[in-house]
């Protein structure tokens, strides 16, 4: 988290606000119930209180704008900048402004005012960017489900305001921090190839190698894939079809690059997975063989992608097939003729022809670390 | 002297615009004959790249240029 310059903060705990106009893109109550909720947000970590205001000047005087709307920072149409807030102060101190040229919801249609406003009153009670990826703070606008601040967030906030004095407001779930790629305690949720990148499940991120990028790239799963859930299991490409698999829970989805293919999500029993199979762990395809390879718990299945059905004779159990190897999967990917399987903290690196391990690195290894 | 494209002209003034507004950088003319990119600019491309955990290469690459595109709060990233 960052704070602005000299660490700017309301010097009272009782901080007013006033909704100036509305956007006619949401019921005036639906505005009203975002701004609020916004505010009990930030109220829920903090001592501060929030109290409307309908006439005269309050400490954050809330408006809705297009272009240059009074304050000689003017907004730029659609899409762009959506609004902008001032650190807290005298006259302009704390004032929201939001881009009235945006169409705003109050779910995932267009960009949702509960979001966006709890982002500006985050700067309007004295936070500045911050570069966590996860965190509500940061500058670049997703769209997500669920409470809506992060660790990194409720942090900062509190390094200005203190805690919350009732017990019964601290109990907020904030979304952890964002992945760390060099954590050496590291482990990944799924790995799958994506038309010659990498890319890396990890909470709600994935990471994206490109061949020609230095340095691995976080981005939020929501950002890109809005439908897809927070947390994928597993995730396979199948190049022949120019398919990416990506599966949570008892559910998976299909990928035709980065754009999600129409019919899916569909059940994972669908390919022929007993209904006992809740999860899968892993996923990888093996062109030599043309199976896939499904991973849950301590055993696999192989999948027939030529005739789309269940090879017979499986499950298997993964310590008897790979010996050498954990007796259970995270993430599987196939390259250069060698099978990375990962686990926990800890990368395999199993050649498929001699069937044995022949190296044993940290996961972390393979994001340069 | 090559001319440049109008793609590449449309890169160079999203930048600007964008290092101006949240970066601060200073207005005038940044490109140079050869460059298209002066010191003051690289450096600014460097402080937003190194703010979004971006490779630092002070070049404006497709990952800089994707998220210079997306939608975003009007705040600047860096502190007055």
């Amino acid at each position: 988290y960052n704070h602005f310059p000299r660490h700017l903060k309301w010097q009272n705990t009782n901080v007013t606000f006033r909704i100036v106009n509305y956007t006619p893109d949401l019921k005036k109550a639906d505005v009203d119930r975002a701004i609020r909720n916004a505010f009990n947000i930030w109220a829920d970590v903090t001592p501060l209180t929030f109290k409307k205001l309908h006439e005269g000047k309050a400490d954050i005087m809330i408006a809705f704008g297009t272009k240059e709307h009074g304050d000689f920072n003017p907004f730029d149409g659609p899409d762009g900048l959506l609004a902008h807030a001032y650190p807290p102060g005298r006259d302009i101190g704390g004032d929201t402004h939001f881009d009235e040229d945006e169409h705003w919801s109050k779910d995932s249609d267009a960009y949702n005012l509960f979001l966006v406003a709890t982002h500006e009153f985050g700067h309007a009670l004295g936070l500045s960017h911050s570069s966590d990826p996860g965190a509500l703070m940061y500058p670049v606008y997703s769209y997500s489900e669920g409470y809506p601040l992060s660790e990194d967030d409720i942090t900062g906030i509190q390094a200005l305001y203190g805690q919350c004095p009732n017990p019964n407001h601290r109990k907020v779930k904030p979304k952890p921090d964002a992945p760390n790629k060099c954590d050496p305690m590291l482990s990944f949720d799924a790995v799958t190839e994506l038309r010659g990148e990498t890319i890396i499940f990890k909470d709600r991120f994935y990471w994206r190698l490109h061949p020609q990028f230095a340095e691995p790239e976080q981005t939020l799963i929501k950002s890109t894939w809005p439908s897809l859930p927070n947390k994928v299991d597993a995730a396979y490409e199948y190049p022949e079809k120019d398919m990416v698999f990506i599966f949570s829970g008892i559910r998976m989805w299909a990928l035709n690059g980065y754009n999600l293919v129409e019919g899916y999500p569909k059940y994972i029993h669908k390919l022929g997975l007993p209904k006992t199979v809740r999860t899968v762990d892993a996923a990888v395809y093996i062109p030599d063989t043309g199976k896939t390879l499904l991973f849950s718990e301590e055993q696999f299945w192989s999948y027939d992608e030529k005739t789309n059905t269940m090879d017979s004779g499986f499950p298997r159990s993964i310590e008897m097939d790979f010996p050498g190897m954990a007796d259970e999967v995270d993430a599987a990917l196939y390259k250069h003729g060698y099978l990375h399987f990962f686990h926990e903290h800890t990368q395999f690196e199993y050649s498929y022809s001699a069937r044995k391990v022949i190296q044993i690195v940290r996961t972390n290894s393979f994001l340069n670390c | 002297m090559p001319l440049s494209s109008p793609e590449e002209t449309d890169k160079w003034l999203l930048a600007e615009k964008y290092l101006r507004k949240f970066y601060h950088l200073q207005a005038g003319l940044q490109g140079t004959s050869t460059h298209r990119s002066s010191d003051a600019m690289q450096a600014k491309i460097r402080e937003m790249q190194s703010f979004f955990n971006l490779q630092v290469t002070g070049s404006l690459d497709a990952n800089t240029l994707e998220l210079m595109s997306m939608a975003r709060c009007g705040v600047p990233d860096v502190g007055e």
